[in-house]
Parts: structure tokens; C-alpha cells; sequence
């Protein structure tokens, strides 16, 4: 129930960043494309135009093309974290893309969120993106709060 | 504001977790 409720409070939270493509449902994420969308938004260097643009937005119900989006974004995510972060989330259980892709599963998005919550949190704009957490709905912020220990927990330098 | 408030209150919790994450610097390991 809880990495259910992770799912939910996460959702809510990237919905701030107004990207172009829908961001409401699980569904609406599984093809990566609004999740890309919001991580050009936190460093447009690293996760750049030409990186989003790999990112295919036709990939209707074809999990195979969901798959490969969703593998771009998670490796360009883990390296951001190795590189340009200065952490290893080694320790960090990385999403299950497959269950993501065809299943939809509530919790591999949880997890995938997770990260890209870190990504946020640290980037060299966090604090625009702190002040944003702290202006959603409480029992929100607590769970972003507690995915963001979490993820520390979980950091190696 | 939620900037001001103690540690005991939820709010305060949240207030403390948030202030402190901005207070890091970035790209700092903590």
C-alpha cells in the first residue's frame, strides 16, 4: 500500500512541472515521454533537446518502444547520478522497466519517480524545486520526504 | 510561515526536512 501511495504523492508532485505531455494517470507515464519532458526541466544541459528528442512520443501501446524510452531515461538518470551528482545509488532497487512497460505497475513507477525526485532535489535548481515540494499538500510532502531519506539512505559517495 | 516553525508539529517536521535540503549545498554529498 505504501509504494502504492509513493505512486500517487509522485504523481502529484511532477505534475508541477506542466510538462507538454500528459502527466494524470500511471498509464500516461509508462511511454516516458512526460518523464523526460520534466527531467529536461531540471538540467536541460545533461538531460539535453537532443537526448529528448531520442525520447519517441508515438509509441501508442507498443511496450517494446515503452521499453526502449524507458531504458534511455533510466540510464541517463543513473549516469547523472554517477557523474554529475558525485553518487552511487548502487544500493537504490532500480525499477523493473519490463513490469513498467507492459504492466503499468504502480510501484516500478514509484521507484522510477524516486529517482528522478533525487535528480530534482539535487540538481544545481533545487531550490526552486524544493520550494515547490513545500507548497504541495502535506500529507504529499511528507511522502516526498520521506522518498527523498530514503534515496539518501541509500547513497554511497 | 512554514520557514519559522519548531520540530514537533507535522508542518515543523516537514518545514525542518525541507529548509535543511535547501540549505545544502549543491552537488554537496551532505
Amino acid at each position: 500500500a505504501s509504494k502504492a501511495v509513493l505512486c500517487e504523492s509522485l504523481l502529484v508532485w511532477l505534475q508541477t512541472f506542466n510538462t507538454p505531455s500528459p502527466c494524470r494517470t500511471v498509464e500516461d507515464l509508462t511511454s516516458g515521454v512526460a518523464v523526460s519532458q520534466a527531467l529536461h526541466q531540471i538540467d536541460p544541459v545533461w538531460f539535453s533537446e537532443n537526448w529528448l528528442g531520442r525520447i519517441k512520443d508515438d509509441v501508442t501501446d507498443n511496450w517494446r518502444l515503452k521499453m526502449n524510452n524507458l531504458k534511455k531515461i533510466l540510464q541517463m538518470v543513473v549516469d547523472y547520478y554517477n557523474e554529475v551528482l558525485m553518487q552511487q545509488i548502487s544500493d537504490f532497487p532500480l525499477p523493473d522497466l519490463a513490469l513498467l512497460a507492459e504492466r503499468s505497475d504502480p510501484v516500478e513507477l514509484g521507484r522510477l519517480l524516486q529517482l528522478i525526485l533525487g535528480c530534482a532535489v539535487k540538481c544545481e535548481r533545487k531550490q526552486e524545486y524544493i520550494k515547490i515540494i513545500m507548497t504541495l499538500e502535506e500529507s504529499v510532502q511528507h511522502v516526498v520526504m520521506t522518498a527523498i531519506q530514503e534515496l539518501m539512505s541509500k547513497e554511497n559517495i | 510561515d512554514p520557514t519559522v516553525k519548531g520540530g514537533q508539529t507535522s508542518e515543523g517536521v516537514l518545514a525542518n526536512f525541507f529548509n535543511s535540503l535547501l540549505s545544502k549545498k549543491t552537488g554537496s554529498p551532505g
